[in-house]
C-alpha cells in the first residue's frame, strides 16, 4: 500500500538525522506512482503532487513524528477536495426532470438508466424511461425488460431517429403527469461528430435539466479526453461511475472531475437494479490511493 | 516527440508522458526507457530517429511472445469468449462468427449470456442478420447446460467451431469465474478442444492485468481480442498483459459492424501507440 511505501521510505531516510526537501521528494515518487497505477491521468497527477509538494515540505511533515502518515493525510485531502462534494439530481421547475445519459460503448448507461428510474421510485417519484437507442441489437427489449423488472414504465418505439423518439417520450411524460424522464442514448465515440451532433440536438429537443455522463471504473488515461470532449460538446451536469463493484482504483473519477469541474452524482456498484449509491469523497479518495 | 530535432533529457520526459498517457503504465514505461537509456549511454541510439526506432522494436517484441497458431483442427472445437462487463463480447461473437464462416468454416453461435437482459436475444439477432446458426435459451437457464447440448448439437450436424459468448463478469467474484472454469469442464469431459478468448476493452487503464490474470487462471487464455480500437485509446495495458501472461493477441475490433474486425498486427498497432 502506499502508506506501507511511505512508511519505508521515511524509516530510510529517518536514519541519517533530520529530514530535508530532498527527503520529500523520494516521498512523492511513491504518491505519483500509486496514482498513475490508479489510472489518474497523467497531468492530473502532476498537478495534485505539486500541490502535495507546496505542503509536505513545510514543518507538518519535515518536523512531524510520523511524517508518512502526515504525507498520506495531505494527498488525502488534496483528492478529497479535488473530488469536490456529491451532486444531486436537478430539482425544481416543471415536471418532468429530464435526465440524459451519455457515453461511450458498453459503460453501463443502459443497466444505470434502470437503477436510476428505481432510484427515483423508491423516492416516491414517477419516472419513465426512454429507449433512445435504435442502433444495438435489442438494446430496446433489454431496457423494456429492465422497465418490467422495476416496473417503470419505457417509451420505446421499433424503429427511429433518437431526436424524435426523445420529443415522443418527453410528450408521454407529460400527458400522464410524471416525474422524471430519463433517457438511454446509444453508446458512441466522443469522436464521433454526427453521433455528439445527435446528442446535442436531443439535448435541445427536450431541454434536458440533466446530461449524466456514465462512464467505466476501469477506464484508463483517455477518461480525461473523453470526458472533455462530452462536456465541451454535450455539456455535462453529473457523472456516473460505474462497475465500482470490481477492484478498478477508479483514478478516473479524479481526471473527470478535474478537466470538467462537474460533480460525480452516482456510483454502480452491480448488475443488480438495486446497486446504485451516492458518492462519498472520502471512500473513493481512499479507494484511489490504495 | 519525435519531430524534435535531438535527443535532450526534454525528449525522455515526453516519451514517458506519451507511453503512460497511452495507458502502458509507469513500470512498464520505466522498463522500456531503462532498456533505451542503457542503449543510450553504450552509443547505441544517437539519435530521435535510432530511438524512436529502438522503441518500437521494444513494444513489437513484448507482443511477440507465445505467438503460436490458434488452432482449430479438431472438430468441433469450442471457443469460450469472456470477460469484463461490456468489453464487446458479443459483438466480437457476431464478428468472428462471420470471420470464420467466410474463411469456410462451419460455424455454431451459442448465447451463453443466460444472465443479462436481452443476452440472448443480442446475439440472436447478429445471427440472423448475418445467415449464422444460433443456439439460445432461456434467460436464467444454467450456462453449462446450454453448452452441453450445443456440443452435442454441433458434433450430430458437423459443426467445425462452436463460439460460445458468456455474461460479462467482474474478475474479482470467485463464483462467476468458477462458471466459466465448469463450462471449460463440461467441454473437455466431452474430448472436445476448447480455447479461450479474452475480450479487452481498449481504454481500459491498469485494471486490464489483473482481469487478464483472474481470467487465465480460472479458464485459461488462448487469446486475446481487443476491442474498440476505433476509439482514441492506444491499448497500451496489452504490453503489460503480453510480457506478463504470454497471451497473443489475436484480433483487433475497429467498430460496432460485424466486418469490423481485423487479425492483429503487432507493428500496425505499435505504430498507432507511437503516432
Ligand atoms: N458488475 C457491474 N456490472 C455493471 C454495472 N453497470 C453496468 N454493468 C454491466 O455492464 C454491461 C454493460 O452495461 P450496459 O448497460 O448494457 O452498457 P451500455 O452503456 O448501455 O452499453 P451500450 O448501450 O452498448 O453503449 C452489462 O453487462 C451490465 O450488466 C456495475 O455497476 N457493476
Ligand atoms: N466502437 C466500437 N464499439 C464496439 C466494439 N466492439 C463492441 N462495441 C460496442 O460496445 C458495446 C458493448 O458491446 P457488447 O458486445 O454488448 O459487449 P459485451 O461484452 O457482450 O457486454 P456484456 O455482455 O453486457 O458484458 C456495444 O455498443 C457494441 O456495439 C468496437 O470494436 N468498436
Ligand atoms: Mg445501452
Ligand atoms: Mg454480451
Amino acid at each position: 500500500t502506499l502508506s506501507g511505501k511511505l512508511q519505508a521510505v521515511f524509516e530510510r531516510l529517518g536514519q541519517k538525522g533530520k529530514l530535508g526537501e530532498k527527503d520529500v521528494e523520494e516521498a512523492l515518487r511513491e504518491v505519483r506512482l500509486a496514482l498513475l497505477e490508479a489510472d489518474v491521468h497523467f497531468r492530473v497527477v502532476r498537478g495534485l503532487v505539486d500541490r502535495v509538494r507546496a505542503r509536505a515540505i513545510g514543518s507538518e511533515v519535515l518536523q512531524s513524528l510520523t511524517p508518512a502518515q502526515q504525507v498520506i493525510k495531505i494527498v488525502h485531502e488534496e483528492l478529497v477536495g479535488l473530488l469536490g462534494e456529491p451532486g444531486k439530481l436537478a430539482s425544481g421547475g416543471a415536471p418532468p426532470q429530464v435526465i440524459m445519459l451519455v457515453g461511450l460503448q458498453g459503460s453501463g448507461k443502459t443497466t444505470s438508466a434502470a437503477k436510476l428510474a428505481l432510484h427515483l421510485k423508491k423516492q416516491g417519484q414517477r419516472p419513465l424511461l426512454a429507449a433512445a437507442d435504435p442502433y444495438r441489437p435489442a438494446a430496446v427489449e433489454q431496457l423494456r425488460i429492465l422497465g418490467r423488472q422495476t416496473e417503470v414504465p419505457v417509451h420505446a418505439e421499433s424503429a427511429g431517429d433518437p431526436v424524435a423518439i426523445s420529443r415522443a417520450a418527453l410528450q408521454e411524460a407529460r400527458s400522464n403527469h410524471l416525474s422524471h424522464l430519463i433517457i438511454d442514448t446509444a453508446g458512441r465515440l466522443q469522436t464521433d461528430n454526427a453521433l455528439m451532433g445527435e446528442l446535442q440536438r436531443i439535448k435541445a429537443a427536450v431541454s434536458a435539466t440533466e446530461v449524466l455522463l456514465v462512464a467505466d471504473s476501469t477506464i484508463g488515461q483517455e477518461a480525461l479526453r473523453v470526458a472533455e470532449t462530452f462536456h465541451t460538446t454535450v455539456g455535462l451536469t453529473g457523472i456516473i461511475l460505474t462497475k465500482l463493484d470490481g477492484d478498478a482504483r477508479g483514478g478516473a473519477a479524479l481526471s473527470v472531475r478535474e478537466v470538467t469541474g462537474v460533480p460525480l452524482k452516482f456510483l454502480g456498484t452491480g448488475e443488480m437494479l438495486e446497486a446504485i449509491e451516492p458518492f462519498y469523497p472520502d471512500r473513493m479518495a481512499s479507494r484511489i490511493l490504495g | 516527440v519525435f519531430s524534435k530535432s535531438e535527443l535532450s533529457a526534454e525528449v525522455w520526459d515526453d516519451l514517458e508522458e506519451m507511453l503512460i498517457t497511452a495507458d502502458v503504465g509507469v513500470s512498464t514505461t520505466e522498463n522500456i526507457l531503462g532498456e533505451l537509456r542503457g542503449r543510450e549511454r553504450k552509443g547505441q541510439i544517437r539519435e530521435i530517429d535510432g530511438l524512436r526506432e529502438g522503441l518500437h522494436q521494444e513494444l513489437v517484441a513484448r507482443l511477440n511472445q507465445g505467438i503460436s497458431a490458434l488452432a482449430l483442427d479438431d472438430q468441433p472445437v469450442v471457443i469460450l469468449v469472456v470477460g469484463f462487463n461490456g468489453a464487446g463480447k458479443t459483438t466480437t461473437v457476431a464478428k468472428l462468427g462471420r470471420y470464420w464462416q467466410q474463411a469456410g468454416k462451419r460455424v455454431l453461435l451459442v448465447a451463453g449470456d443466460t444472465f443479462r437482459a436481452a443476452g440472448g436475444e443480442q446475439l440472436n439477432i447478429w445471427a440472423e442478420r448475418l445467415g449464422l446458426q444460433c443456439i439460445a435459451g432461456q434467460r436464467g437457464a444454467d450456462a453449462a447446460a446450454l453448452l452441453f447440448d450445443a456440443i452435442a448439437s454441433a458434433r450430430a450436424r458437423g459443426f467445425d467451431v462452436v463460439l460460445v459468448d458468456t455474461a460479462g463478469r467482474i474478475h474479482t467474484k470467485t463464483n462467476l469465474m468458477d462458471e466459466l472454469g465448469k463450462m471449460r469442464g463440461i467441454a473437455q469431459r466431452q474430448q472436445i478442444e476448447v480455447r479461450t478468448l479474452l475480450v479487452l476493452d481498449a481504454s481500459t487503464g491498469q485494471n486490464g492485468i489483473a482481469q487478464a490474470r483472474a481470467f487465465r487462471d480460472a479458464v485459461g487464455l488462448d487469446g486475446i481480442v481487443v476491442t474498440k480500437l476505433d476509439g482514441t485509446a492506444k491499448g497500451g495495458v496489452l504490453f503489460a498483459v503480453a510480457d506478463e501472461l504470454g497471451a497473443p493477441v489475436r484480433f483487433v475490433g475497429t467498430g460496432e459492424q460485424p466486418d469490423d474486425l481485423v487479425v492483429f498486427d503487432p507493428e500496425a498497432f505499435v505504430t498507432a501507440v507511437l503516432e
